[in-house]
């Protein structure tokens, strides 16, 4: 049940372009991503392969993004598998496998070029096309418990250990390891671990591309949904799920943005002590399991505060929340904690709505640079000096050409964000009339209508 | 929704996060544009990736078979200016308007609904017990006179901010409503006139409920989807 693509990484929207003068690619052939990964497994001179999802191709290719004259590039075409072994920086059991581009010994010493014989002779590790023996790169062709080593530059050092780290304690995790991004893919028994963007053997709700921010890389170990430590699903039919074993940071990571009286962003750095849900019923205490089981024991999550029966957001949900102290709510969002303000602080003000404002900001409300007025990227303006002569529309200065109510704006630098209101504030004592001193000024002459409301039709 | 019954409002979305859970409401004010409170997202720039909104179904979570459902990915959010705690969501595609969807019409640019005017507030929030939390709620609220409520508020109303009056059944909205519409009946039509926004308590029968007064930033609204 493991796919071959297990033994691929993946780059999506990448093309690896390699220089004039290296070995030609094989020609396309059809084929979906595990059909390609199947055929480049089989191939040891394959290291990596494109595949292009709208053809159904795949090209197979004698290098990777390390080798020499090779670059990489963005390509909306194209999906980038390279074998992970030539990519990996640690090692997996004793690194027999290994082939990446490490070529210095752990106590500093440059290695010797495998298929030289100074300073050191040797004749039973020459390269071949089956040995993996390359360069000058550490390697471990015969089985040696310490890893991947080679021979040394220094005549009196004839070989050494490169003291490559295995992959689990090569990056540690800190918390719960929802931040970790390491490249341990085997469970805690051992089991190899199903790709995240695979539904074989298991289905799964966690596609990479609906979490672009847990980083859900091939079938590395990762913590998507909160649990206790990094897990995945198995390649075994027979167990869904599984922790994977990896070192905890010695350090704990000095939590940042933390608020108390305000939530900022999603609130995991929320640790104030609101404890009642806006339907006023009580939350429930975290060391508690009832009314309402959960996995959520303060110990085994010390980063998240879960102090009390206080709100707290310890799984990346949109806001803090609490499980309710009522049978029937599980779970109620604490949205009626504030939000703390977001906006930079404002250097000048305008009077009326801007719409003299001739000063010199240049930066939206959230910190994002103007587009020059003049300019036509990354907006296409339907609003320039030569539509608004009269607008005083220079440099990327934000204005108020459309005497927008809300004040001078800007079109912005972020491709995203057309346009956007700058980081100016309305003069004190500034007068604009209210809208409600003439209520009755506008009037409402007329509207579409809702079929269903008219007929009066029974449900 | 808090002291109200089962109804239909075919402008009314849901929104729901990556795991499909409803967390918030929305107003569908173009085919490819909903209207909602910056309260229910964590910023103005976040990834809404996998975030999608659900309408055409009287269901907070409709079975496999619900022939009218409808449920587009968000594209984007646009944030509204400072005071307005509005956000826009551009979807990824149009919805498709029909007996169960449509959209709700926007006020002219700072027009005041009148005082007493009978409002709709929908959503599928919390009912706490007072309805079946499994469907889409619907009640009505009197809108309140601003220096009246400016003055139950203690001189803390803005003009951004409008008002119904209390209730004493207890009737207004609650959690999982926040960003639903304030829909009045005008001049033969529905209109968006309010932006349900989160309280410290919800359906007070003491203190008047407040929203979003959407007529001061139409012109904002119709800037970005020009744009």
């Amino acid at each position: 049940h493991r796919s071959p693509l297990n033994d691929f990484q993946r780059l999506r929207a990448t093309q690896l372009l390699s220089g004039p003068t290296e070995l030609p690619s094989s020609p396309p052939e059809h084929g979906s991503a595990e059909q390609c990964a199947h055929r480049c497994s089989i191939r040891l001179a394959c290291r990596a392969f494109h595949h292009d999802r709208q053809s159904q191709l795949c090209q197979l290719l004698p290098w990777t993004q390390h080798s020499p004259h090779v670059q990489l590039q963005k390509n909306i075409h194209y999906d980038l598998y390279q074998k992970k072994d030539y990519l990996r920086d640690c090692i997996t059991a004793n690194g027999t496998s290994y082939r990446g581009t490490r070529a210095m010994t752990e106590k500093g010493l440059r290695c010797q070029h495998w298929h030289a014989t100074t300073p050191h002779d040797h004749s039973r590790f020459l390269p071949t096309s089956r040995n993996g023996l390359e360069e000058n790169y550490c390697r471990n062709p015969d089985q040696d418990k310490r890893g991947p080593w080679c021979y040394t530059l220094n005549p009196n050092v004839r070989h050494q250990s490169c003291g490559i780290k295995k992959c689990e304690d090569a990056v540690c995790m800190t918390c719960n390891g929802e931040e970790y991004r390491g490249a341990v893919d085997h469970t805690e028994s051992g089991t190899e671990c199903q790709r995240w963007d695979l539904q074989h053997p298991h289905k799964h709700p966690y596609h990479p591309d609906k979490y672009p921010d847990k980083g859900l890389d091939d079938n590395y170990c990762r913590n998507p949904d909160s649990s206790e430590r990094p897990w995945c699903y198995t390649t075994d039919p027979a167990r869904e799920r599984e922790y994977c074993r990896i070192r905890l940071c010695k350090k704990r990571p000095r939590p940042l943005n933390l608020t108390t009286s305000c939530f900022r962003g999603k609130g995991e750095g929320y640790r104030g002590k609101v404890n009642v849900t806006v339907s006023g019923i009580p939350c429930q205490r975290w060391d508690a399991q009832t009314p309402h089981q959960h996995h959520f024991v303060p110990e085994k999550y010390p980063c998240k505060d879960l102090q009390e029966n206080y709100c707290r957001n310890p799984d990346g949900s949109e806001a803090p929340w609490c499980f309710t102290a009522r049978p029937t709510v599980r779970i109620a969002f604490c949205f009626h904690i504030r939000r703390c303000p977001d906006e930079l602080g404002t250097q000048e003000c305008y009077h009326g709505h801007g719409e003299h404002y001739h000063g010199h900001v240049s930066k939206t409300r959230k910190g994002i640079t103007c587009q020059p007025w003049a300019a036509q990227e990354p907006h296409m303006p339907q609003i320039s000096p030569v539509t608004h002569p009269e607008a005083h529309l220079e440099e990327n200065y934000c204005r108020n050409p459309d005497n927008d109510s809300h004040g001078p704006w800007c079109y912005t630098m972020d491709p995203h964000t057309p346009f956007d209101y700058c980081a100016i504030k309305p003069c004190s004592g500034s007068r604009v009339p209210s809208v409600l001193e003439n209520a009755d000024a506008v009037a409402f002459e007329h509207c579409g209508r809702r079929d269903e409301r008219l007929q009066r039709k029974g449900r | 929704i808090i002291g109200g019954q089962p109804g239909n409002s075919p402008w009314t979305v849901s929104i729901r996060n990556r795991a499909g859970v409803h967390f918030c409401g929305g107003s569908l004010v173009k085919e490819q544009w909903v209207i909602s409170t910056r309260q229910c997202f964590s910023s103005c720039d976040a990834d809404l990736t996998g975030y999608e909104v659900q309408l055409g179904t009287l269901f907070k979570d409709p079975g496999p078979g619900d022939p009218d459902q409808q449920t587009i990915p968000i594209a984007r959010i646009v944030c509204g200016p400072s005071e307005s705690q509005l956000v826009m969501l551009k979807l990824v595609r149009p919805a498709t308007l029909n007996r169960r969807v449509a959209l709700i019409c926007l006020p002219p640019e700072r027009y005041i609904v009148p005082a007493g005017t009978i409002c709709e507030i929908a959503g599928w929030g919390e009912t706490r017990g007072t309805g079946d939390g499994s469907v889409l709620n619907v009640a009505w609220l009197p809108v309140m006179a601003h220096g009246e409520c400016n003055a139950a508020l203690r001189g803390r109303l803005k003009e951004s901010e409008l008002c119904t009056s209390p209730l004493r059944a207890g009737v207004g909205a609650c959690e999982g409503d926040y960003g639903g519409p304030l829909a009045c009946l005008t001049a033969d039509c529905w209109v968006l006139e309010g932006v349900i926004t989160p309280s410290r308590v919800c359906a007070r029968t003491d203190q008047p409920a407040l929203f979003i007064r959407v007529s001061l930033y139409v012109n904002w609204i119709h800037k970005v989807i020009k744009m």
